[in-house]
């Protein structure tokens, strides 16, 4: 399973939070304006968290991120 | 499965509620205004709770939470 | 699987059950008005009781509980 | 696969049905009005018998129980 | 897999069939009016018969058993 | 997988034949007008014979068996 | 998976064909008139021929045999 | 999964091609007018082959095959 | 999984590519107008090239290959 | 899991990329107008591209190659 | 699971970011304009990130990528 983001703006961050025990972020990923990216969870990613103005899809339906 | 948070205001609080005979917060994480979590159930994480203004997404529909 | 409560007033009371030969409340989940729990079935919890006002959404419907 | 019961009197009765060559009742839960009850089929029930007013969701449909 | 009765009059009768070689009844449930008997399909129950106005809902559709 | 058989009228006849290299008859079930059998394939049972005036549903469509 | 037959004359004939490198009928089932068949594909059976007048029923469509 | 062969005229034919390096006929099935054959893939037949006047129905669509 | 092609005109060609390392085709079936191919994808064809005009219905959509 | 590639006009190129560490091509595929290739994702192929004007139909849409 | 992208301008760029504790480019694709990638998750490829202006169709809906 994974998901879509979009970035609307340059700097829109996308982190990867890790699975098990402890929650923290192994990796933040940077898009500019345009840039997408489509991202699985893994054995290494249980939660993603995403700052800035983005269009986000997965499978429960689409949102956008940040300040409009 | 996952579910999809978009903070609609500052300070949104996500818990996820460990899974086994005991129920506790392991982590609480902290979203600002326009922030987005993309969180899966996990080995760790068996329920989770949503506090403050939140626009929430799941498999089995979408609310709000927090105050309207 | 997992089911979705949102409170409609303060005081809603989540019990999961135990799965297997007893059937009793190993734990009671409080929230209040426009708090969300996003809550699964697990090896633990074979039934779910909700008491007070509160949307209830699942996989076979939505219900609301409590006296409107 | 679980099933929802929203009672709409007091004192309607679940009853979970043992699963393997005996058929009795394992357990039985009592609903007062506008409480839920969200309950599984499981390694311990195989049937689940309801008494009283409610409003009976399943995969296969919905019902109501009781003497409208 | 499941199916749902609902008693129609008093003394439905809802008979489980064995499984195996041998085809007999190993337990007869009894429904009264307005009662409701939610019940799976097992290593025990392979044929289900209903005696009795009732309504039944299945996965292949919905039929009302007895003399109307 | 099953099948829903209500008898339209008395003296039905579903009758299960053999899996396996064989196909004989195992069970023979009567219903009378308005009852109703739900019987599913089993590793007992690979093909089921309906002799009389029957509505038949299946996961492939509705029949009604008999002279109508 | 199953298909389902009903004969609309008499002498309607089912035939089961061998699973593996020979193919030969190994069962001749007959129908009369308004008799229905509910047969799966099993390791013995990997084709099925008809012959005569019958409606038939499958998971790819619907189809009528014979000469109309 | 299995296709569904009519026979709009004598002599149609379906050939059953081998799975496996050498791609041969393994068996012949011929169907006069109004003669159904329901044909699964197997550990025998990995391809099929129809020749004369024929509706095809499958998964993926129906055709028919022959000259009009 | 598999294709359905249905030649529209004669010597229609449907070759089967192998699996592994090496793409070559291992067979090449010859097709004439109006006769049809059912082929499966195997442990031996990971690919399939038709040349010549021909009607070819997939899961994925239907096109006409060769000169219109 | 398999796409369509017809080609539009002659010389198209599909070429496996391979699956692994290394991302190189392990085949290429040459279609003349009007021929199709349906192919497979395997344990060689993890990725495949197109050079030409071709309609490509797959699991999550049709687009079309090439310059029109 | 795959994904579509076909550019929409030259030097489009598709890079693989590796899955495991580490996030980086294990493969960066060049796409001139009119040319598709198909391209799967593998377990070398747990995200996957497109510069330029692409068209990218995917199972949760499609995007542009890129400036428009
Ligand atoms: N480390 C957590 C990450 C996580 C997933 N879903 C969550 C929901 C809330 C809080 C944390 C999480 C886990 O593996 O479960
Ligand atoms: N520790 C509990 C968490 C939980 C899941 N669903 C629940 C419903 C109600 C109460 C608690 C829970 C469990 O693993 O099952
Ligand atoms: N302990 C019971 C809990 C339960 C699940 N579904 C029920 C229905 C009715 C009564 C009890 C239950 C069990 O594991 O099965
Ligand atoms: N003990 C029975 C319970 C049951 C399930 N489905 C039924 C239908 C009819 C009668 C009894 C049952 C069993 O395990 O199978
Ligand atoms: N003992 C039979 C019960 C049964 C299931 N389906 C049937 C259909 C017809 C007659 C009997 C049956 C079996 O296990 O298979
Ligand atoms: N004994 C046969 C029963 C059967 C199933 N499907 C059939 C179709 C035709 C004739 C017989 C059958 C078998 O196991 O396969
Ligand atoms: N014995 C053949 C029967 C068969 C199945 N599908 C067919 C299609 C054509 C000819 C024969 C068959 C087999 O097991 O495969
Ligand atoms: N012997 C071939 C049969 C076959 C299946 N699909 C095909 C497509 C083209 C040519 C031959 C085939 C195989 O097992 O794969
Ligand atoms: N031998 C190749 C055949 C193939 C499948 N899909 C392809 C796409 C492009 C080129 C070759 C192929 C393989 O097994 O993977
Ligand atoms: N060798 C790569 C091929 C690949 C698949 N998807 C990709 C996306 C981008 C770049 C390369 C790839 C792999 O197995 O994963
Ligand atoms: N190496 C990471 C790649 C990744 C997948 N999804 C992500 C989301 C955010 C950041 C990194 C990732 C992993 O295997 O999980």
């Amino acid at each position: 399973r994974y998901i879509v983001v979009k970035a609307l703006e340059d700097g829109v961050v996308i982190m990867g939070l890790t699975r098990g025990r402890d929650t923290r972020s192994h990796h933040s990923e940077r898009l500019d304006a345009g840039e997408v990216l489509i991202a699985q969870f893994t054995d290494i990613t249980a939660a993603i968290k995403v700052r800035g103005r983005a269009e986000i899809l997965t499978d429960v339906g689409t949102v956008d991120s940040g300040h409009p």
